[in-house]
């Protein structure tokens, strides 16, 4: 952020910082008020989407960034300014790994060949995406990413997609391609035979290794003929 | 086969064997995967009872005979692809982990890269045959993520060329590392190098703890198990305290920096080299974090498609509970951000492979940035995991608080991985910093 702001240019995978720079500069008066950016959000448009997880993640790294210029004008030092910025030092790491996240999803999906796992990966990562907004929501809406009404309209969208990865979902834990030696699981197995392998499981138990366990002998069996 | 399962699997409308060669980067790592596998759950030797069952002792009795058997078998074999050997690791290991673990995954890797030829001639054959078993103690009882405030000590003896290691406080006890309660004979320690006077700060040193004939602990030496843990039942994490124990000179790494006989000290060329370590580490952790959540997303969503609960209209059959929408809402995204970290986690094993190449022409220009990267990622996969692995166990209801599911043990080991090799609010915070920096 320190060396966007001084005229230098980022490579790698900060270098959104650069342009979201001017982007978050506020307008010369006269020009669109500040508050009224372009909301980026197009809730179909995965591309949109890691528009949207750039910029929010571009906001609170310069939130942050601000954080510390005012506890250093308030003559903290260095590390007290630091430690008073945490909170915001921590929500920008996490906004910047999750564009980090979203924007290798839809890279990734660029590699895809076979059009109907292209058509339920690109779903999962939509959903992915937009299921991210509705828990993060605060930030998208601070950032002016997002209105208020797109909010109900996310959650219509994910319901749509839930009910769209319905019929793949148990294909889509298969391709994980998990052994059930690998998984040792009963509820997990391959062949969904759960309830008699749990029974069996249960009774393989050490404490079923007698039909009577030898501690009814010592404290059960004395303490009834007592009574 | 379930009826449910079947038709579910009958009705997709796509092939699995697709995605699975994707996830696997091909067709071909996908038919060696699974040759790998088969080398391992058809083996008899690796056929033990449900860990479940067994005490902790029986846990670690276990875990050693297969871990023997695990690398003696890898040799063997002549399995010597990273990615295969951590295939054949995993699927011998399951959810759980082995006490060599950190002998084959830090003792041996620091002698290869840290050590002078001289030393490596040494140490190597006498670790690779396991009649030195060595672990890598760093964290000490009140000195984590932070390692400059590690305690321990390495004076300089310049009369017998010798370091003196020394636990000064019970805080400076090396506490966690893996085998160090029962297994290990040697450990490379960690601790603060004194000669001539002056502290030059962190270095390793090669210590003997066990006698190699009788294992008993050296004199001078306290060492055991620190007792049991959320999870890690196999391992035996262990504690260290060092009472002015002496170790020749040549035990301490010296391929970077040096101490001469006379107690000189020599300067390492550079402080990166050990960020490449962390930052393999972490990315590995990374990859974890999408295998413990696709792991627990199999078991939730088959189970949820087997399991019928209460009724959605009344006087009809009670439906799959797969087809709530709630329950859906619990899972899908879950199984989304599975898919979503399995391509990180690829990324980032690329991207680190890629860099080496640069590290290894001395071009460090990327290492920053990848070591931010892979800070900030280890925590927030680790994070989104750890709580999704339980949204799962939720998911499938009571069942899923037993063993038996699974899902428990998924839980107890990898939760571990949010505060080990750098714990998530430092591994945040160490990213925020690159990113105000830029």
């Amino acid at each position: 952020y320190r060396q966007v702001r001084d005229g230098k240019q980022l490579t790698g995978i900060v270098s959104y910082l650069n342009e979201s720079h001017q982007h978050l500069q506020p307008q010369p008066t006269g020009s669109r008020p500040a508050g009224s950016r372009p909301t980026v959000i197009s809730i179909n448009d995965l591309q949109s989407l890691v528009e949207a997880y750039k910029l929010r993640a571009a906001n609170l790294v310069e939130t942050a960034a601000k954080s510390l210029q005012t506890e250093l004008q308030h003559s903290k030092s260095q590390e007290d300014a630091w430690n008073n910025s945490s909170l915001e030092l921590i929500r920008a790491s996490d906004a910047h790994c999750h564009y980090v996240v979203v924007k290798l999803f839809a890279a990734k999906l660029s590699e895809i060949g076979n059009t109907a796992v292209y058509s339920v990966l690109s779903t999962l990562a939509l959903l992915y995406a937009l299921h991210g907004v509705a828990s993060n929501s605060g930030d998208f809406l601070q950032a002016g990413l997002l209105t208020v009404p797109q909010l109900a309209q996310i959650t219509q969208r994910i319901k749509a997609l839930m009910a769209e990865i319905r019929p793949n979902a148990v294909a889509l834990v298969d391709a994980f391609d998990y052994r059930d030696e690998m998984l040792n699981s009963t509820l997990g197995r391959y062949d969904g035979n759960v309830y008699e392998n749990m029974f069996e499981w249960a009774k393989s138990s050490p404490l079923n290794r007698t039909e009577v366990h030898e501690s009814y002998y010592k404290h059960m069996k004395p303490l009834q003929s007592r009574l | 086969m379930n009826p449910d399962l079947h038709r579910e699997r009958e009705n997709a409308t796509i092939e699995p064997e697709i995605i699975t060669n994707i996830l696997d980067g091909g067709a071909e790592k996908t038919r060696r995967r699974r040759e790998i596998e088969s080398l391992v759950l058809n083996d008899p030797d690796f056929q033990h009872e449900d860990l479940n069952f067994l005490s902790r002792g029986e846990r670690y009795e276990v875990a050693l005979k297969k871990s023997i058997q695990m690398y003696s078998k890898l040799r063997d074999y002549g399995i010597s692809d990273p990615e295969e050997i951590y295939f054949y690791k995993s699927v011998t290991r399951k959810n759980n982990h082995d006490p060599f673990g950190v002998h084959y995954a830090m003792f041996i890797p620091m002698v290869s890269s840290q050590c002078l030829p001289e030393q490596r001639d040494k140490w190597l054959p006498l670790a690779s045959s396991l009649k030195v078993v060595g672990t890598y103690a760093q964290t000490e009882l009140a000195h984590g993520t932070h390692i400059r405030g590690l305690e321990t000590t390495a004076t300089y003896d310049p009369s017998t060329q010798e370091f003196v290691l020394n636990s000064p406080t019970i805080t400076s006890i090396k506490w966690w590392p893996g085998g160090l309660g029962k297994t290990a004979n040697h450990a490379i320690v960690l601790a603060q190098l004194y000669t001539q006077g002056k502290c030059y700060g962190l270095h390793a040193f090669i210590v003997p703890i066990r006698c190699m004939k009788t294992h008993q602990p050296l004199p001078g030496v306290v060492v055991g198990d620190i007792g049991p843990k959320f999870g890690f039942d196999e391992v035996d994490n262990g504690y260290l305290k060092l009472d002015n124990i002496r170790i020749p000179r040549e035990n301490m790494l010296m391929k970077y920096s040096k101490v001469q006989p006379d107690g000189t000290y020599l300067k390492p060329p550079s402080d990166k080299l050990t960020y490449g370590t962390m930052v393999f580490i972490r990315s590995i952790i990374v990859g974890e974090s999408a295998i413990a959540l696709a792991k627990s997303c199999t078991i939730a969503i088959r189970y949820s498609a087997v399991r019928h609960q209460s009724e959605l209209r009344a006087g009809e059959p009670e439906p799959q509970i797969l087809d709530y929408q709630a329950q859906q809402h619990k899972l899908f995204p879950l199984l989304a951000t599975a898919y979503a970290f399995t391509f990180v986690g690829q990324y980032m094993k690329n991207t680190y492979n890629r860099i080496t190449g640069d590290i290894n022409q001395g071009d460090f220009s990327q290492l920053p940035e990848l070591h931010a990267l892979a800070a900030g990622l280890k925590a927030f996969t680790t994070w989104t995991v750890n709580a999704g692995i339980e949204v799962c166990r939720m998911a499938c209801g009571g069942h899923g608080y037993s063993r038996s599911s699974g899902l428990p043990d998924i839980y107890v080991t990898f939760t571990a991985t949010c505060t080990y090799e750098g714990e998530n609010t430092v591994m945040m915070l160490q990213t925020a910093r690159y990113l105000v920096k830029s």
